[in-house]
C-alpha cells in the first residue's frame, strides 16, 4: 500500500510537471499565433 | 474483525477524517494499539484515493492541454504558411515588413523547436522555409535582369490602372508609393501558372494622363492574343516586343525604356520628334533597339563577320 501511495505520489509529481510545462509552452504559442495574427492584419 | 467495514467507513472519512476514526475503533475493536494502527491504515487508503483522484484530475488536464496546444500549434503553423505564401505572392510588401518579420522569426524559432517535440510539424516547415529563403535571391535576380518599361497615354477620364498588352494579367496587390500619390498596382501573367512576369502599372507624377507599365521578366509562352498596347480605349501601339526586347546576350540587368506616350503634349524633349496616331513602329524603340544592339558586343562581332563575309562573297 506505501509503495503505491509513493508510486502515486511521484505519478502525480510527474504529471503536475508536465502539466505546467504544458501551460507554459501553450502560452508561448498563443503568443506566437497573435504576434502572427497581428502581422497578418 | 470487520476490515470490509473499515474500508467503507474510510469513504466517509474523506470529509471529516479524525471524528470517524475516533468513533470505529472505539466500538469494533478494544486494542488501542490496533486502533491506531488501523486508523494509519485508513488514512493511507485516504490518501491514495484521494492522491488517485488528484492524478486522474490532472491527468485528464494534461489530456486537455495537449489537445488545446495541438489545435493552437496548427492553428499557428496553418497562419504562418498563410503568411508565407502570400509574402512570396506580395515581394514588395515583404521587404518593407521583413524587419518586422525577422524578429518574430527569431523569437519564434526557439519556440518552434519546443513545439516540434510535441507535434513533429516544426522540422519540414523549417527547411521548407529555409529553401524558400535561399530559392528567392535567385528567382529575384533572373527577374531583376529583365526589365523593360512602356509609357502609355490614357484619357483624361480613364482613372483605371490598365494596360492591354496582349497578355493575360492577375492582378494581386496595389499600395502608394511615397514618391508618387497615384496607386500602383502589381500584375502578375496569367496565361501560363509558371510565368514569371510582373507588372507594375502607375499613373507618372509628371503627367497624370500618362501610364507607366514596368515589366520584369520574361514570357516563357506566346502571346495570348497578338494584341496592341492600350490604356481601356487609349491609342495603341505594338508591344509584341517590349519583354522580349530586354532579352539580350548581357549578364548585366538592362532596362529597356517604351514611351508610347504622345509627343504633342509631353514635355520631355527628347520625344520631341513628330509621330503619326498609329505608327507602326516607334521611332524611339527603333533607336533604343538600335542602342542595346550596339552596346552588345555579340551583336557587333556578328555583324561584322556577317559583312566581312558577304564583301568576300562579292569579291
Amino acid at each position: 500500500k506505501e509503495e503505491s501511495t509513493d508510486e502515486l505520489e511521484e505519478e502525480l509529481k510527474r504529471v503536475t510537471a508536465e502539466n505546467k510545462k504544458l501551460v507554459e509552452m501553450l502560452s508561448v504559442v498563443c503568443e506566437n499565433y497573435n504576434s502572427l495574427r497581428s502581422h497578418l492584419m | 474483525m470487520d476490515c470490509s467495514s473499515y474500508i467503507n467507513t474510510s469513504l466517509d472519512l474523506n470529509i471529516n477524517p479524525y471524528r470517524v476514526h475516533e468513533e470505529v475503533p472505539k466500538k469494533e475493536v478494544g486494542s488501542k494499539l490496533f486502533s491506531l494502527g488501523m486508523t494509519k491504515f485508513s488514512l493511507k487508503e485516504e490518501s491514495t484515493d484521494e492522491l488517485e483522484e488528484e492524478l486522474k484530475r490532472v491527468t485528464a488536464e494534461n489530456k486537455k492541454l495537449v489537445e488545446m496546444l495541438s489545435v493552437v500549434c496548427e492553428n499557428y503553423n496553418s497562419l504562418r504558411s498563410h503568411l508565407m505564401e502570400y509574402m512570396r505572392r506580395n515581394p514588395e510588401k515583404e521587404l518593407s515588413t521583413s524587419s518586422k518579420k525577422r524578429k518574430s522569426e527569431s523569437s519564434n524559432n526557439n519556440n518552434n523547436s519546443n513545439l516540434m517535440g510535441i507535434n513533429n510539424n516544426g522540422n519540414s516547415e523549417s527547411s521548407s522555409t529555409d529553401e524558400e529563403s535561399c530559392k528567392k535571391p535567385k528567382e529575384e535576380e533572373n527577374i531583376k535582369a529583365k526589365i523593360s518599361r512602356a509609357y502609355v497615354r490614357t484619357e483624361a477620364s480613364d482613372t483605371g490602372l490598365i494596360v492591354k498588352d496582349g497578355y493575360q494579367w492577375r492582378k494581386y496587390g496595389q499600395k502608394v508609393t511615397r514618391d508618387n500619390p497615384c496607386p500602383r498596382a502589381y500584375f502578375k501573367c496569367s496565361f501560363a501558372p509558371s510565368c514569371p512576369v510582373k507588372k507594375k502599372v502607375q499613373r507618372s507624377v509628371d503627367d497624370q494622363s500618362v501610364l507607366v507599365a514596368t515589366y520584369e521578366g520574361e514570357h516563357n509562352h506566346p502571346q495570348s492574343s497578338p494584341m496592341e498596347a492600350t490604356s481601356g480605349s487609349g491609342r495603341s501601339v505594338s508591344l509584341g516586343s517590349v519583354p522580349c526586347s530586354a532579352s539580350l546576350n548581357s549578364t548585366a540587368p538592362k532596362v529597356v525604356t517604351l514611351d508610347l506616350t504622345n509627343s504633342k503634349s509631353s514635355k520631355d524633349s527628347k520625344n520631341n520628334e513628330p509621330r503619326k496616331d498609329s505608327p507602326k513602329l516607334p521611332k524611339n524603340l527603333v533607336e533604343q533597339m538600335a542602342t542595346s544592339l550596339t552596346t552588345d558586343p555579340n551583336f557587333r562581332a556578328a555583324l561584322v563577320a556577317a559583312i566581312s563575309g558577304r564583301l568576300m562573297h562579292n569579291n
